[in-house]
């Protein structure tokens, strides 16, 4: 059993679609996985059924010490199960990432899923604070995506900068690795970024898979699925994450 | 003199690059301008200069006391200053982001600037925490993008929330608009999006302005520049921006 978190400072650069899309690739390799979203936002509902979205979570078990095993929701694809955040008022925001922000609660969650998952995947709210930072301070790994434009890319180091900070006070937290996302090949500005983080990030940093932009992510999440299982047959886009899947796994420290 | 925040819960639906453009719009039309960043990413910074990313500011005031009239950077353009984050470590984001949560710091810096600049405009970061419901405190209006696309659209009504609960507090924020961003006519998903925004959201909360996706941001960040000075004669996406000032001008209440 292993954490790991999806982080990364900068927004909307693709944390919630790449925790829901690999947990799915990896529970389709037979890892057991169970995604948990610790974004106030409540992203992985939003990004799947209304049902989720108002179903109980993590705030549940926060505040009312609902047990996690019976938050956990079991999904159409047998080995992958998500706990979503539950219902947070907007205005309830700062209280429920100050809560997860130590790592404790989140922590707890895979003593509770042992047995049950190989590992847990946090999606996490974007910038280095709160919520974020809890799910580090639980997990083995972090992956972090960076997005294929000048603001995004122009960041790319600060996440190197917190996970020091943390192995210094003693949590043995790694990145397993950087992900490009939202690569649009024919936009020349697009195109420097990926060329210029090819150039300079060391070899073992970056992963070969690469996300490209495509307007397949915006389908499925209208449709509330995985790119996987937007259609019949999955679309081209959906095999990049079973890559990025299998190139994770030969990157995991053997136990 | 006022304060207006540009505000989501979201991340990347545009917050910077409206802060920056609308910024830049405001001063063409003769608002005396200060634009402060108060995300501990320092994305203001990292839309520019690399000068201005390595510039003191903000975190100099909160931590040594700096004044604010010797923090602020003049701009090409008469009439726009930019108060730039300062140099902050990644792991000192949770202590810059929650100096800043009372409203305090941010209101300082409104009576500093009196006299000198009109309005204040207020980067923030995404989610309603933190520096973000500190510059929300801080000000008079909020103007809120929504991305054009599923996730951040089921998001929209949380700004409400918000904006209600601070009122109850008393501050007397208040809603200016919610501007529709990356508008992508194209992409079915993101056009279906767009439509059920005008057909649901009452006819004064959205702008008339609507900032479609268009690769010119990315070569603008990439040159450092906001998009109006992007071509010796700007391109057709500026004029989105002098359009949003306008009907952002005609919204305000009378002094
Ligand atoms: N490769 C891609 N191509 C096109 N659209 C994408 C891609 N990846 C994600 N998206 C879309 O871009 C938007 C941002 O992605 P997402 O919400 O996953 O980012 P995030 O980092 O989780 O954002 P936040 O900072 O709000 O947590 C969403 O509308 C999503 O559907
Ligand atoms: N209308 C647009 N069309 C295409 N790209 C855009 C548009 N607006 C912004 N961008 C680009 O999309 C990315 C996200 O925009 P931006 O950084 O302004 O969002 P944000 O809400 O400030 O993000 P964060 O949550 O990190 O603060 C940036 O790379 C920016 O250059
Ligand atoms: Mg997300
Ligand atoms: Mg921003």
């Amino acid at each position: 059993m292993f954490g790991l978190t999806i982080a990364s400072q900068k927004g909307g650069v693709g944390k919630t679609t790449v925790a829901l899309n690999l947990s799915y690739a990896m529970a389709r390799r037979g890892w057991r996985t169970l995604l948990v979203d610790t974004d106030p936002a409540g992203a992985i509902g939003l990004s799947l059924t209304k049902k989720l979205s108002q179903a109980p979570g993590l705030a549940d078990h926060l505040y009312q010490h609902t047990p996690i095993a019976g938050l956990i929701v079991e999904t159409k694809l047998k080995g992958l199960g998500i706990l979503p955040t539950g219902k947070i008022p907007a205005d309830e925001s700062e209280r429920f990432t100050n809560g997860l922000a130590d790592g404790a609660v989140l922590k707890a969650i895979q003593t509770a899923a042992q047995g049950r998952y190989d590992v847990v995947v946090y999606d996490t709210p974007s910038g280095f604070v709160g919520a974020t930072l809890g799910a580090m301070r639980a997990s083995r790994y972090v992956v972090s995506p960076v997005q294929a434009e000048p603001i995004a890319a122009r960041g790319v180091m600060r996440i190197f900068e917190v996970i020091g900070a943390l192995r210094a006070k003693g949590h043995p937290v790694e990145l397993l690795g950087i992900l490009l996302t939202m690569l649009h090949t024919k936009t020349q500005s697009s195109l420097a970024v990926a060329e210029d983080l090819w150039k300079t990030l060391p070899g073992n940093l970056l992963f070969e898979a690469t996300v490209p932009r495509d307007p397949a992510f915006l389908e499925a999440s209208a449709a509330g699925v995985p790119v996987g299982l937007l259609r019949r047959r999955p679309p081209p886009i959906a095999m990049v994450f079973d890559q990025l899947a299998a190139e994770l796994e030969a990157r995991l420290a053997p136990d």
